[in-house]
């Protein structure tokens, strides 16, 4: 494993665990898109079916357990938890989501590098999480006034997938490992998703002023 | 070496 995978991983722990922080320490979900995270959760219930029967390494399985339980516990905290569920912004949080799941599922039916049902769950899992964090972005552009914690839990996810494009990129030179194209559209969609984020986020740390994003 | 998705990510 290459140092940038390693980051990639890192800043994706931290992002659930910012996310989670905020849900049990401040009780509080305010800004947090509830159809980001079930599509998070389905993206890792999809993606992880060869949980038990591909055995990568430790890390990897319990990387797997850590990404399956945080999701599945957050989308429980933002639905059922008495306290953590008065603070979801149910009325800004209106994004469809629902009709991002079809289009994926029949693109992964399509487009994949195996018929198989773990390949073609495996492919459904990437083409949805590449689209995962738009309801989050709708919500953030909505609500406009961004706490730091939601500020930092989507910039820590985009920070993942941009280092894992440049995991792939070492990778193909220094190992004879190369990725599916599949893989190189989706992680580039998803972190250009991300980008104009980014700017606004660094324009705020630079200027040291709250997040805001224009209207 | 491998032409395609070893899944060895996450």
């Amino acid at each position: 494993m290459n140092i940038f995978r390693l980051a990639g991983d890192m800043t994706h722990l931290f992002s659930v665990l910012v996310l989670l922080l905020k849900i049990h320490t401040i009780k509080s979900c305010a800004g947090i898109s509830l159809k980001t995270q079930e599509l998070y959760a389905i993206v890792f219930a999809t993606r992880y079916l060869d949980i038990f029967t591909n055995h990568i390494s430790p890390y990897n399985t319990i990387m797997k357990l850590i990404f399956l339980g945080s999701s599945f516990s957050i989308v429980w905290y933002m639905r059922y938890h008495k306290i953590v569920r008065r603070s979801y912004d149910k009325d800004q949080d209106t994004f469809r989501h629902y009709i991002l799941i079809l289009p994926c599922l029949i693109l992964a039916l399509l487009i994949n590098e195996k018929f198989t049902f773990k390949e073609v769950m495996w492919t459904f899992s990437l083409y949805l999480e590449a689209v995962a964090i738009l309801p989050q972005l709708v919500l953030l552009q909505r609500t406009r006034n961004i706490d730091n914690l939601t500020g930092q839990y989507v910039f820590l996810l985009g920070a993942y997938r941009a280092l894992y494009i440049v995991n792939w990129i070492y990778r193909y030179f220094t190992e004879d490992h190369f990725v599916h194209w599949i893989t190189w559209v989706c992680g580039l969609v998803q972190t250009l998703l991300c980008a104009d984020f980014f700017y606004y986020y660094f324009q705020s740390w630079k200027n040291n002023m709250k997040l805001q994003l224009p209207a | 070496p491998t032409g395609g998705n070893l899944h060895d990510e996450l």
